[in-house]
């Protein structure tokens, strides 16, 4: 039996937000100590690797390990008749054909319940390395996003170098270039508007706009997001939970 | 003329 309740359904409603759009069939892997989901689009560009631990639930309790493999776009049907502030419940029992989401009011006394059916989903599950990175950078998640939203209009591809004391974003397109240049600083008052660089190895890497895209909706999760860039691996972007984060593994593009 | 490479490059499947 699976119960995992967030005290709040917008959480829910952002995680899968925040990948919706790039993948669409997922199995969702529920275990004693948490829930993990990982997919790859269907180009095999990006990956999406979920962990949502049990510190981020209400309440959690899963006696068995059950996988849901789920439609995302009819899970965030669903998920969009509920209110952002109702409590969220997902049940499932131990072989499920469905799962159950109970959304409740807790001062209305409004509860609605909806049922979603589940589906078998063969996808393999990527092994992945711990990686060795060039590069780690923390910085605002709006920030990042404005960023890639802003250059990704001149080209399909974005261009990210790391130097010593410099982030350089740079797109070059048909009808001109752009390019945005930030420098890391510590912002006392406010730690989450900092920007944090941890170099080993300067990185000149290459990344398709749309991916770019896709990773920044995964912005409403957390005003930060963590970017590990390498020459030789796919490119790490990160948004932490209060228990667990949402990853994006993203392969660069190569000067052929 | 830089090319889009795979996951495949990267990852095993597990």
């Amino acid at each position: 039996m699976l119960e995992a309740k967030f005290q709040e359904a917008s959480l829910f409603k952002r995680i899968i937000d925040g990948f919706k759009d790039c993948v669409q069939l997922v199995n969702f892997q529920c275990k004693e100590d948490g829930i993990i989901a990982q997919a790859v689009d269907d180009s095999r560009v990006l990956l999406v690797s979920l962990e949502i631990g049990v510190e981020a639930f209400q309440d959690y309790r899963c006696d068995h390990p059950v996988t849901l493999g789920m439609d995302l776009s009819s899970l965030s049907k669903i998920l969009r008749c509920g209110n952002n502030t109702d409590t969220l419940t997902l049940i499932a029992d131990d072989t499920p054909d469905a799962i159950i989401l109970l959304f409740e009011d807790t001062k209305k006394d409004r509860i609605s319940e909806y049922s979603l059916k589940l589906m078998d989903i063969d996808a393999d599950f990527l092994k992945i390395e711990d990686l060795q990175y060039d590069t780690t950078l923390m910085m605002p998640s709006a920030e990042f996003s404005k960023t890639v939203r802003d250059l990704s209009q001149l080209s399909d591809s974005l261009n990210i170098l790391v130097t010593k004391e410099t982030i350089k974003f740079v797109a070059t397109g048909d009808v001109g270039s752009g390019s945005v240049i930030l420098k890391p600083f510590i912002n006392m008052e406010n730690p989450d508007e900092s920007i944090k660089l941890d170099m080993d190895q300067p990185v000149d890497l290459t990344f398709g706009s749309k991916y770019l895209q896709d990773i920044v909706k995964g912005s409403a999760l957390s005003n930060k997001i963590g970017i590990r860039l390498s020459s030789e691996a796919p490119a790490l972007f990160q948004f932490d939970l209060s228990s667990g984060f949402l990853q994006f593994f993203l392969a660069p593009k190569f000067d052929d | 003329k830089f090319k889009q490479t795979s996951l495949n490059r990267f990852f095993s499947k597990a």
